[in-house]
């Protein structure tokens, strides 16, 4: 059975993207098969698999007119495939507006792929428009929230909060937090064990135990187009994503 | 004259409420006259200046339900004004596209109180929906775009000069952009230096000298409700944006 994951949280730059990315590497070192979505039109998860002159992605699979199918690329070195993004996908915002089933595109043109791959990843864009909302219908067994160790991301939690009940009551009964992990951690800092403590308070069973720290080598991976796996094995970035598969992986019964 | 300036990109986490609200601060204390407009819903710029439980808001003068003059908050110690955000913001998104002028009713909203303030600075969310094209539309004289010293800051740079022609092509003839402000600069990695040289390649006249270190304490200012002109004035994150303010200054001819 394949597992569904969507990354959310409207704060921009708390690291949906770079979690999503590299989760999914791990993920796929350990022998699963992945597929990582990108919903967002900054298509940063293309980018970050180093994927350039994307011609049909994801938009073109909101609107029927491609099967993902056709669109998935594969990478054999990393073992990974994306559903890559591509910048039209920013218009259709706009355009499904009108559409029937508006909201559950993306699980519909999902559902035509599942069960030839262990794990979806779909990385939504800071925002809580029409995108990520597929991409919050399309996460079948949960949200996985990223978490930036500073005062301000932890302000926008409430309202990221109000709106999975929202959708939870008008359209995805089932719409549940996989969990909370913590990222850019700064163990020097009081303010970042203060958002850790804050945290791990209002939602005691929620976050993962493992906790991303701040490390550059994760943010100049991008810049080479692969995930910190085959990047930087042993920086402290790596490690702290390496250890949050084998959670997820063990809590999935997966392992 | 007031002068009105927008905080645009719709990569997350780049800097935009933390210029917004810090460069108005050094403004404030140069002796200008400003007004901090927050157009997210995350109302991270309302959290910075310590408001909270907020009645009115730029929701309402977005509809036209009260005048900017009865949601406008004054602090007298920070010399600074605000114009607070409420999350029913968020709802703004859709409830606009059925209004006539959907994209100019920012700018008409502060013709009001146009010539009160010296400066107007709009925070916008991280995205192109029509939040941000408000803030476009009533930039009159630009848009300052920050831009985060890492790579994937740097890749999203195109899509938003794109819709920055089409929004100057379509609504907007006298759309300009002010400047870019180089962020979270950390001199230790050659990622960043990388970054600004790029930046500064592709865009050769419109980068701010004043480059924004990284520095924790503008992190921490928000958890205090404060600007960093209070909270940490002689840290390098306030050393620059004092520079920073009297750049603009200097080059806004108001010395
Ligand atoms: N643990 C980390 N340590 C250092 N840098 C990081 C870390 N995680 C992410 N980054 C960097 O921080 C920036 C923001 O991360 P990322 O783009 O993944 O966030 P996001 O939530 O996906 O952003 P957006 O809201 O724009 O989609 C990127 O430049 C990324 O490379
Ligand atoms: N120069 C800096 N040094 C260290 N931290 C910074 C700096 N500038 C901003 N920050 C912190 O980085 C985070 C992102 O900054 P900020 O919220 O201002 O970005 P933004 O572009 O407004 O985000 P959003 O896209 O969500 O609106 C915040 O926690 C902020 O406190
Ligand atoms: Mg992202
Ligand atoms: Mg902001």
């Amino acid at each position: 059975m394949t597992i569904t994951y969507s990354f959310v949280n409207q704060k921009g730059g708390v690291g949906k993207t770079t979690t999503a990315v590299n989760l999914g590497a791990y993920l796929a070192e350990a022998g699963q098969k992945v597929l990582i979505v990108d919903l967002d039109p900054q298509a940063n998860a293309t980018a970050c698999l180093g994927v350039e002159n994307v011609i049909n992605g994801t938009y073109d699979t909101l609107f029927g007119r491609i099967s993902p199918t056709d669109c998935i690329l594969h990478n054999p070195r990393l073992k990974l495939s994306l559903l890559p993004s591509t910048p039209d996908l920013a218009g259709a915002r706009v355009e499904l507006v009108e559409l029937p089933e508006r909201e559950h595109r993306m699980r519909r043109a999902l559902e035509s792929i599942n069960d030839r791959y262990d794990y979806i990843l779909i990385d939504c864009p800071p925002s809580l428009g029409l995108l990520t909302v597929n991409g919050l219908m399309a996460a079948l067994q949960g949200v996985i929230i990223p978490i930036q160790c500073e005062y301000l991301a932890l302000e926008g939690l409430s309202q990221l909060m109000y709106t999975l009940e929202h959708a939870r009551s008008r359209l995805h009964p089932n719409l549940i937090i996989r969990g909370m992990v913590l990222t850019m951690f700064d163990g020097r800092t009081n303010l970042a064990r203060d958002v850790v403590e804050e945290v791990r308070r209002h939602f005691p069973r929620k976050v993962f135990k493992s906790i991303i720290p701040r490390s550059i080598r994760l943010a100049e991976a991008p810049s080479h187009g692969i995930p910190i796996s085959a990047y930087a094995p042993d920086s402290s970035g790596a490690i702290a994503y390496r250890a949050l598969a084998e959670e997820l992986l063990a809590e999935d019964l997966r392992e």
